[in-house]
């Protein structure tokens, strides 16, 4: 699931913006 | 002892409500009923306004505009202008999806949960929660948006083309009935924490800390609205029979998402809608 989520799974982890992602 | 702790649990997600939502809902209703002292929102209401209020923003929300600044001097057609305004839509939600995130997070024991697990739970309530949020900029005849510095008509909305305009309404329709209830910005706090936290979600693997999570931020959501709302009637339980209707919303809203990548072929959908879109429903 994670790996098909990856930039939820980014901003869960440390808040990246989505842009930065 | 009990009671603290729920109002102790009330108290801190307002706080972080107030510190991941730039728009409360007391501001929305301030600027809504002309009360804020500055000047009024820019009131879009047709296609001619539409391309000014975008001027008149002229700032981060509006990416597309920074790479064409000729965009003044083009004579655009209406489905150019309706896609770019689609995409400044798509931008803002995602933008309105890393302060859900941030929100989720804050709410004690989240973080503790199965990360695949708080994948699921954003990927299901995301969209939930940010219906739900656009109640309060909402009045039956538009909504508030680019964090209320805009006005936009439900009557222009109304007149987009086809499924542009088909968006939006089941929306309002929703949200005037939802600010009948009257809840405000520490209601709300706890309110999305309930919504976050649906124990039943498709494909959650640990459902019982989830449900145990939601269970006390319900007793807090409860002892709430009757401390906040004495005279309100069954208020609890009118609260929570909207999340029926949120369902229906949400699923009605990726189709037709799904049906907008179909049928606009210059449509690109932002990678992180993306990613919460497929599979969803």
């Amino acid at each position: 699931l994670q790996e098909k989520h990856k930039i939820l799974h980014k901003l869960l982890q440390n808040g990246n913006t989505p842009d930065e992602v | 002892p009990e009671s603290a702790d729920l109002r102790a649990l009330a108290k801190h997600l307002y706080e972080s409500y107030l510190k991941y939502f730039p728009l409360t809902k007391a501001k929305a209703r301030a600027i809504l009923s002309g009360k804020t002292g500055d000047s009024a929102p820019f009131v879009i209401h047709d296609m001619k306004s539409l391309t000014e209020g975008e001027q008149f923003i002229n700032c981060r929300q509006m990416p597309l505009m920074e790479q064409r600044p000729d965009l003044g001097m083009v004579q655009e057609s209406p489905d150019e202008v309706e896609l770019r305004f689609f995409h400044s839509c798509q931008f803002r939600s995602a933008e309105a999806v890393r302060e859900v995130t941030e929100f989720a997070k804050s709410i004690p024991g989240f973080v503790g949960l199965d990360l695949n697990d708080q994948v699921t739970l954003l990927k299901y309530g995301v969209i939930e929660v940010l219906i739900i949020m656009m109640a309060p900029l909402m009045n039956k005849d538009g909504t508030l948006i680019s964090y209320g510095q805009i006005f936009m008509t439900r009557e222009f909305l109304k007149s987009l083309r086809k499924p542009f305009c088909e968006m939006m309404e089941p929306k309002f329709e929703f949200s005037v009935k939802f600010n009948m209830l009257e809840l405000d910005d520490s209601d709300m706090a706890l309110f999305l924490a309930v919504i976050i936290l649906s124990g039943d979600r498709p494909g959650l693997l640990n459902v019982k800390p989830i449900e145990d999570l939601q269970e006390t931020v319900l007793h807090a959501l409860e002892l709430q609205l009757k401390m906040n709302h004495p005279d309100s009637l069954q208020l609890f339980a009118k609260v929570l029979q909207k999340m029926t209707d949120l369902r229906q919303l949400v699923t009605d809203h990726v189709h037709l998402i799904q049906l907008l990548k179909k049928t606009e072929v210059d449509m690109c959908l932002h990678p992180l809608l993306q990613e919460i879109m497929k599979d969803l429903y």
